[in-house]
């Protein structure tokens, strides 16, 4: 059968919380590359372009 | 294909045959062992697949991505949901699993816009094939992309990030204040697709109606569904408004609240005529 690219995506959302206000100030953003390199490599992606502000960090992915 | 780092949030949205659902474990993994944190809540949507049988374990079936997500899930995100929202379209559900650990008011002052658009109009999904040896950065050929198809229209105060793939195919996200928008685009005929995603809240400065509008402008879709979560119903009401006057009809809307996450509104549209 005709198989051509997947467009329709998943999308996950992950919400986490901690009892000490220190941790959160940057939180998730503090994680090592190598942790989301990681991560990302199970999913097949890799990070092709990012950009960062005071309130989050984005990054395009391959695929 | 995108990914969100907030201090406490990570939003991931990936096409193809990615395998998302494997990037839960090694993020709660990694959030408590280096970080402390806690998993709170989490919610998982997708529309229906175009290919299927092509996607790999575990995204072979809503029902093994449910079974393996529930699997993943540490026992304290104990209120849990699974839903498929129809439309009118066999080939056009919502599905959405949500869970969350107890009464965290997550997303109760903000919104979320998920766009799904397929059967792009041809000349307009053109714009997203690169020069062939055009010799650009994919940084370069997205930037024109972007102002080519008016796509920094959108959102005129926002920091765009995009990249345009080789020989076709775009990505983008933008930023704005604490707020992202993202759109991914497939333009390859008899299987174009292209979504656009957005969270805002009520007392931020995005516009719903230009918002969708534009959207509408810039891909021409034959089928578009916009799903809409949030706790009130004048985001999804706004949105029907404002497409309706762009020459789209309203072909379905579906209804569903989720425990902590409010109320999913799935709504399908198509041209009047094209």
């Amino acid at each position: 059968a005709f198989s051509g690219f997947e467009g329709f995506e998943k999308r996950l959302e992950l919400h986490f919380f901690c009892d000490d206000p220190a941790l959160l100030q940057l939180g998730l953003r503090k994680l090592d590359f190598d942790c989301i390199h990681q991560t990302l490599q199970e999913v097949q992606c890799t990070v092709v372009s990012a950009v960062g502000n005071s309130y989050f960090d984005a990054y395009v992915l391959s695929e | 294909s995108s990914l969100f780092v907030y201090p406490t949030k990570i939003i991931i949205k990936t096409c193809g045959t990615t395998q998302l659902l494997k990037s839960m474990t090694p993020l709660i993994f990694y959030a408590h062992t280096h970080l402390g944190l806690t998993l709170s809540s989490c919610r998982y949507t997708r529309g229906t697949f175009i290919f299927p049988l092509s996607q790999p374990f575990p995204h072979t079936s809503f029902n093994d991505e449910v079974t393996y997500i529930e699997a993943t899930l540490p026992p304290n995100l104990c209120f849990r949901k699974a839903s498929i929202m129809p439309s009118k379209s066999s080939s056009h559900a919502w599905h959405v699993f949500t869970a969350t650990s107890d009464s965290h008011a997550l997303y109760h002052h903000n919104y979320t816009l998920e766009i799904c658009m397929t059967d792009l109009d041809p000349l307009l999904a053109g714009k997203f094939f690169r020069r062939p040896g055009d010799g650009r950065s994919g940084d370069s050929a997205g930037r024109e992309m972007t102002e080519l198809t008016g796509i920094d229209g959108i959102n005129p105060h926002a920091l765009v990030c995009d990249f345009a793939f080789d020989p076709c195919g775009y990505s983008m996200n933008g930023m704005d204040g604490e707020w992202y928008s993202t759109i991914h685009v497939t333009p390859e005929e008899g299987y174009s697709y292209a979504s656009f995603e957005c969270v805002g809240s009520r007392s931020s400065e995005v516009d719903v109606v230009h918002v969708v509008r534009k959207v509408v402008q810039i891909f021409r879709p034959g089928t578009m569904s916009v799903s809409t979560t949030s706790l009130g119903n004048e985001v999804w009401r706004k949105v029907a408004g404002a497409v309706e006057p762009m020459g789209m009809k309203l072909r379905s809307c579906a209804m569903d609240q989720f425990p902590d996450s409010g109320s999913v509104v799935f709504q399908t549209f198509s041209p009047l005529r094209r």
